[in-house]
C-alpha cells in the first residue's frame, strides 16, 4: 500500500430512505454535523471542505 | 473522498483502507430519528490494488457482501451481488445492490450514475497536482489553483466547485449543479497515479459524455474503466465514443443486471501509446 495510505480504486455506498410521512422536509439533511462526524470517524476521514445548495449537502473528507 | 447528503440519500465514497461498511448501520439507526427508513443500498468498487492491505470487513468480496446482507433489513429483498469481469486482469467491477422494489425499465430511475477509475496518468499531468513547498496556500487556495491550471472547472461550468489540495500531493473535488453533484479525486504519485471522475445525471441531461470525455483529457491516463449504472444503452455507446475519440482503444465491454438497480455496463480502455 501506498505510503499515504492510499490504496487505489473508491470504494462507494449508496443508501436511499423513504418516508411514510408524505412531507420529508429536507430529511437527512436535518442530521446534525457531529453525527456525521461520528460516522467519517468510524470510516477514517475528516470533513476539510463543504458546499451544499437548495438540493444537497457535499462534504470533501480527507483520511 | 466524498460525502453528499440529499434529504433521502446519501452517498459516501472513500479511496484507501477506509472501513466504508462500517458507515451502514449508524446512518440506518439516525435515519430511523428522522422517520425514515431505508429502501435500497448499492456498494461499488474497482479491484483492491493491495489486498492484503484491507481490513474487515473489507479483506474479500464475499466478506463485504456477507457484512452487507448482515446490516440491512430484510425488507430489502431485492438483493444481488457480483464481480462483473473485464479482458484486463486488474479491472473488475464489484457491485452489490439491495433494494425493497424492483427497478423497472420502463420506470428509469430519476439519476444514472457514472464511476469513472483512471491509472497510470500522464506524468506531466499528474504533476500539477503536486503542492510547491512553502507556496503560502492552505488546502483550499492550493485546491481552487489546481482546479484552475488544470480545466477541471470547465468539465461542467455550470458547477459550483468545492476543492482541497492535500500536503505534499493529491486533490478532491465536489462540483453540485442543482440536484447534480460531480467528484473527483487524485493520487498523482508515480508508480500508482489514480484518478477518479464520477457524475450523476437525469435521461434528460445530453452532456455525459461530453463531460466524460473532458474528465479523461485532464489526466491522460493509461488505461480507463468506466461503470454507469441505470444509464439507457445509448449513453454507454456515446460515453464508449467519446473516450475513443481521445486516441484510446475499448479494450472490453460487460454488463450484468441488478433487480434493485438495473443494469451495470463496466467498459475499460487503454491508451494506443
Amino acid at each position: 500500500m501506498a505510503v499515504s495510505g492510499f490504496e487505489g480504486f473508491e470504494k462507494r455506498l449508496e443508501l436511499q430512505f423513504s418516508s411514510h410521512d408524505p412531507d420529508i422536509g429536507i430529511g437527512l439533511r436535518e442530521l446534525e454535523f457531529k453525527f456525521l462526524e461520528q460516522v467519517l470517524h468510524q470510516v477514517q476521514c475528516t470533513v476539510v471542505s463543504a458546499l451544499g445548495n437548495q438540493h444537497f449537502d457535499s462534504y470533501v473528507l480527507s483520511e | 473522498s466524498s460525502l453528499f447528503v440529499y434529504p433521502t440519500k446519501i452517498i459516501i465514497k472513500t479511496c484507501g483502507t477506509t472501513q466504508l461498511l462500517k458507515s451502514v448501520q449508524p446512518f440506518i439507526h439516525h435515519a430511523r430519528t428522522l422517520n425514515l427508513h431505508i429502501t435500497a443500498l448499492r456498494y461499488t468498487r474497482g479491484s483492491f490494488i493491495f489486498p492484503q492491505a484491507q481490513p474487515h470487513p473489507h479483506t474479500s468480496f464475499q466478506e463485504e457482501v456477507a457484512y452487507l446482507e448482515d446490516s440491512i433489513p430484510a425488507s430489502l429483498c431485492y438483493r444481488k451481488a457480483s464481480v462483473i469481469p473485464s479482458k484486463l486482469k486488474s479491472h473488475s467491477w464489484h457491485v452489490f445492490s439491495a433494494g425493497a422494489v424492483e427497478y423497472s425499465d420502463n420506470v428509469p430511475l430519476d439519476l444514472y450514475t457514472v464511476e469513472v477509475c483512471m491509472t497510470d496518468l500522464d506524468q506531466t499531468l499528474a504533476r500539477k497536482f503536486f503542492r510547491h513547498p512553502n507556496d503560502g496556500k492552505n488546502g483550499d487556495s492550493a485546491g481552487r489553483e489546481m482546479t484552475e491550471i488544470t480545466g477541471i472547472n470547465r468539465i461542467n461550468q455550470n458547477a459550483h466547485i468545492c476543492d482541497f489540495a492535500f500536503d505534499p500531493c493529491g486533490y478532491s473535488m465536489n462540483g453540485i449543479d442543482g440536484e447534480r453533484y460531480s467528484t473527483i479525486h487524485v493520487t498523482p504519485e508515480d508508480g500508482f497515479s489514480y484518478a477518479s471522475f464520477e457524475c450523476v445525471a437525469s435521461i434528460y441531461n445530453d452532456d455525459m459524455a461530453d463531460m466524460v470525455k473532458k474528465a479523461v483529457r485532464v489526466f491522460g491516463p493509461g488505461t480507463v474503466s468506466v461503470a454507469t449504472t441505470s444509464a439507457t444503452q445509448d449513453m454507454c455507446a456515446r460515453i464508449k465514443g467519446a473516450v475513443e475519440q481521445l486516441g484510446m482503444k475499448c479494450r472490453s465491454f460487460s454488463m450484468d443486471e441488478f433487480p434493485a438497480a438495473g443494469t451495470v455496463v463496466f467498459q475499460t480502455f487503454t491508451s494506443r501509446r
